[in-house]
């Protein structure tokens, strides 16, 4: 609190709680964001209330810290092993007050909410940190911040501060919070810094100018792009750390052979369907002619369009349009036979001698659900299509919607070379769709593999990639021996479209240094958080493949050993959130991405639901509800029903 | 541009310079027989200097027929295309590129060397000024090396001089200028005036270059090179040289 927070322009509500002040403050050094929100809240009314925390961070985000304080007694955060935090937990469990990570059903993004019952009066200041590595998609890096205060905020301000040695080529804030916020933003973009900032007034925060209501409610969105001069990538190395950011250009797309695979099982039916067939005839018009393509249609059947990949030329596009248009779903799902027979015509064409060996060949599989035909056990599907796959054809998935099991797609994926996405089944699919077709149509390397001096190097992240898609950007990380070295040295081998590449690219150890040191904002700690962020991510893609227990095990006990050193919830720590006392416990840890903790309303419906004391998922055993958590509590930010995965 | 011909066994250099217009491609290499051309596009000065617009190499242009390989160095970029495909590198990169036991070798900032099966070898110097000066832009030298195996068709301004020819200098004499003698070089019977003086070879000191003395012939080569220097204008960057 502050003292100018007891004068001045009141924001209360009916239901007399105020919110002082809601500030954003994030910090990009190099592609890690940092980011801080801040909400300060009063419940102005006599009776005991609920105060509810409720934001939203990108997925893959770690949270690193949050606290609260509840009139002058501040909760802080420590990062524990589950059983552990779980241990804690139930010892000293906090009185009408919960925290937890829950799933959202926003694109991208899932919710950290608090929930805390306090007395008439009482002032709450809630503060989480998150970090995240900002992935270049689409040529661009976008940093995307939930401004959702839920009412009026006294002081509502957004403060960002990019920080790229590198050189900012563009940073451009886009109105994504609408008209009504107008020329509100302010930018400065120096040559490797810029300063953003978003701070509307009360009056321009209202809907209408007798509204009490708050019109800023969306996501603050920032993009960006870096310069690259070198296509080796640039070498970055501070406090014993590298860090190598590849994004070469001026290369043509190597050409691709490419089987779509859609489901159109009866699922599928209505909006999901329409909006497949339009991202499909998107996506066939942007073929090029170098490429052979083919498409494949399920349900407990599997049909081909042709029974072989041909040639991209504009009949063969428009006859695949066609046949897309006159697809009607009904039917089971068979995901086992169709991902056999694309695999099948893959290596026919293959063995034929059909595929150019310079050119990249992958499956782009649609589904929205579990299989229901043939083959159930996912394991076995799994097994067939990695047996079936060649090393060097990929697999993309897509699921759409919350039908589907994502971990499944995640691992078919994973195994194949290839990446996954949810998409989300609303209105937007089409473009979900065609944006993701996007950042794999234009592989512009084959087989990359960074080298780096071995006896100077060590703890390196994944440093051989099977593909290289223009827009996008390969990091690998490591730790150096900056004592005892003066320059490192990187060699990067690929396959372009024509010819081999070798590159090599040299930096001083010591070139950041003055950098940083002259910039308050920059996070010194850059390199160390990118690389444990790479590596605890590596290590949950590799235990998600891990063929023994034995091996899972290992996998885990190095994550949590990361988490633990590095202070992030993973899906084996968990948050645990305690008084000074050590006598009020909260819990929030990070969920995993199922079918069982997906949303419902998976066109874009969001029902509201009646608010709860202690969550479900924070409580496992039944406790007698305080007289306090018994009153009907309004909360400022009323959120739609959320599923919980304690993994 | 300036030339130098160096001419080993006779242990001579000859220079001269040729100032044609900007854009404007000129024809170094043109070896029909193993299908080699080597061209060069002018730029100019930022602007005239004593009445005079100073022109350079701006973009080389190698085209090797038998592999169908085109490289392109600019002083942007260093490009390697292949049918409809290409892959670049830029001045900032160290690395290579290769195709077709075609090596190209970028060395940051400073020069490119294209090698062929090992056996004819290239170097293009990259010459950077100083991006905010009023009159110089940066430029490329390029360098072909004698024991470059061309066919004894071999054309072009540089290419015409491939086999060593026989160059008689004589009756060396005081100039205008005392610190530059004059003498009379005999070349394919013609005969006519040379300048004794000094030019700079930058393969190894890129920015003083090392001096290297040098028969300057005048009036852009004219009795040194066949014909006009006209007749090497060229007008593509990977078009071989017309016989007259």
């Amino acid at each position: 609190s502050t003292s100018d927070e007891h004068s001045g322009e009141s924001t209360d509500d009916s239901d007399k709680i105020g919110i002082y002040s809601y500030k954003v403050q994030s910090t990009i050094t190099s592609r890690l964001a940092s980011t801080m929100i801040q909400s300060k809240v009063v419940n102005n009314a006599k009776h005991p209330q609920h105060l509810v925390f409720e934001v939203q961070i990108p997925k893959g985000a770690f949270i690193d810290n949050f606290t609260m304080d509840v009139n002058g007694i501040t909760f802080t955060s420590s990062i524990k092993e589950k059983s552990e935090a779980r241990r804690m937990y139930a010892q000293a469990r906090a009185k009408g007050k919960a925290a937890g990570i829950v799933r959202s059903n926003a694109l991208d993004m899932e919710n950290f909410r608090t929930e805390v019952n306090v007395p008439g009066g009482t002032k709450v200041q809630f503060e989480i940190h998150y970090q995240e590595m900002i992935r270049r998609r689409l040529s661009s890096y976008e940093h995307t911040i939930s401004l959702r205060p839920g009412r009026l905020a006294k002081h509502l301000e957004v403060d960002i501060r990019i920080i790229e040695p590198q050189g900012l080529r563009y940073v451009h804030t886009p109105n994504t919070l609408g008209d009504h916020f107008d020329g509100i933003t302010t930018l400065s973009k120096g040559e490797k810094k810029a300063h953003i900032s978003f701070k509307p007034t009360l009056a321009q925060q209202r809907k209408c100018p007798t509204c009490s209501s708050t019109a800023v409610d969306g996501n603050f969105v920032v993009q960006y792009d870096v310069n690259r001069e070198k296509a080796a990538g640039e070498l970055e190395i501070f406090n014993g750390y590298f860090i190598h950011f590849f994004a070469p250009e001026n290369l043509d797309p190597l050409p691709k052979n490419i089987l779509f695979v859609i489901d159109v099982s009866g699922s599928m039916w209505g909006l999901k369907m329409k909006q497949t067939i339009e991202a499909m005839k998107a996506i066939l018009g942007q073929l090029q002619p170098s490429d052979q393509f083919s498409l494949l249609d399920f349900n407990h059947n599997v049909r081909c369009w042709r029974d072989g990949l041909v040639e991209a030329t504009p009949s063969q596009i428009d006859e695949a349009k066609n046949y897309i248009q006159g697809i009607h779903p009904n039917g089971g799902t068979n995901i086992n036979e169709a991902l056999l027979r694309a695999t099948f015509i893959l290596n026919e064409a293959k063995n034929l001698g059909m595929l150019d060996p310079n050119s990249v060949s992958m499956i782009v599989f649609v589904s929205d659900g579990d299989p229901t035909v043939g083959e159930l056990k996912l394991t076995t599907i799994q097994k067939n299509v990695k047996q079936n796959m060649q090393d060097d054809f990929s697999l993309h998935c897509l699921g759409i919607g919350f039908d589907v099991d994502y971990d499944f797609l995640q691992r078919l994926a994973q195994e194949n070379r290839g990446t996954a996405q949810r998409i989300f089944g609303n209105q937007e699919t089409s473009s979900q769709m065609q944006q993701f077709y996007s950042q794999v149509s234009t592989p512009l390397l084959r087989n990359i593999e960074f080298n780096y001096p071995q006896e100077s190097v060590s703890d390196i992240t994944q440093n051989s990639f099977h593909n290289y898609f223009g827009g996008s950007e390969i990091v690998v990380s490591g730790k150096v021996d900056t004592q005892n070295l003066q320059h490192l040295e990187s060699v990067v081998t690929a396959t372009a479209s024509n010819a081999q590449l070798v590159m090599e690219t040299l930096a001083d150890v010591e070139e950041l240094d003055d950098f940083m040191s002259k910039d308050k904002y920059a996070d010194p700690k850059f390199t160390e958080k990118l690389w444990a962020y790479l590596t605890v991510n590596q290590l949950l893609a590799e235990r998600n493949l891990a063929p023994t227990a034995a091996l899972k095990r290992n996998i885990t006990k190095s994550i949590l050993q990361m988490s633990l050193n590095h202070h992030i919830v993973t899906p084996f720590t968990a948050m645990v959130i305690e008084n000074p006392n050590g006598d009020e416990r909260m819990l929030a840890d990070q969920p995993r991405d199922n079918k069982k903790g997906c949303c419902p309303g998976t066109l874009g419906i969001t029902p509201k639901v009646p608010d709860k004391t202690i969550p479900s998922w924070a409580n496992p055993t039944p406790v007698a509800p305080s007289p306090a958590s018994a009153q009907k509590a309004p909360t400022f930010a009323m959120k739609p029903i959320h599923t919980v995965d304690n993994d | 541009p300036h030339f130098i011909i160096n001419l080993p066994k006779s242990q001579k250099n000859i220079c001269f310079n040729i100032n044609a217009e900007p854009g404007k491609i000129l024809n170094l290499v043109s070896d029909a027989d193993t299908g080699v051309v080597v061209n060069g596009q002018l730029i100019g000065a930022k602007k005239q200097e004593h009445e005079k617009l100073n022109t350079y190499f701006g973009k080389i242009g190698f085209y090797f027929k038998s592999k169908d390989l085109k490289v392109e160095v600019s002083t942007e970029m260093i490009t390697l295309k292949d049918g409809s495909y290409s892959t670049g590198l830029s001045w900032a990169d160290t690395g290579s590129i290769i195709r077709k036991r075609l090596l190209v070798s970028v060395k940051r900032e400073h020069n490119v060397t294209i090698t062929v099966d090992g056996e004819m070898s290239f170097m293009v110097v990259l010459h950077r000024v100083w991006k905010n000066h009023p009159v110089n832009v940066d430029f490329l030298g390029i360098y072909i090396p004698p024991s470059n195996p061309f066919s004894s068709k071999a054309h072009g301004l540089i290419g015409q001089f491939m086999p060593e020819p026989e160059v008689s200098i004589f009756n060396e004499r005081p100039g205008q200028d005392p610190k530059k003698p004059e003498a009379t070089m005999e070349f394919k019977g013609h005969k006519f005036t040379v300048t004794r003086g000094l030019q700079k070879d930058y393969r190894t000191d890129r920015v003083f270059g090392t001096d290297v003395q040098c028969w300057f012939v005048h009036n852009s080569g004219k009795g040194f090179i066949d014909g006009h220097y006209t007749d090497y204008l060229v007008p593509h960057l990977y078009s071989f040289l017309k016989n007259p």
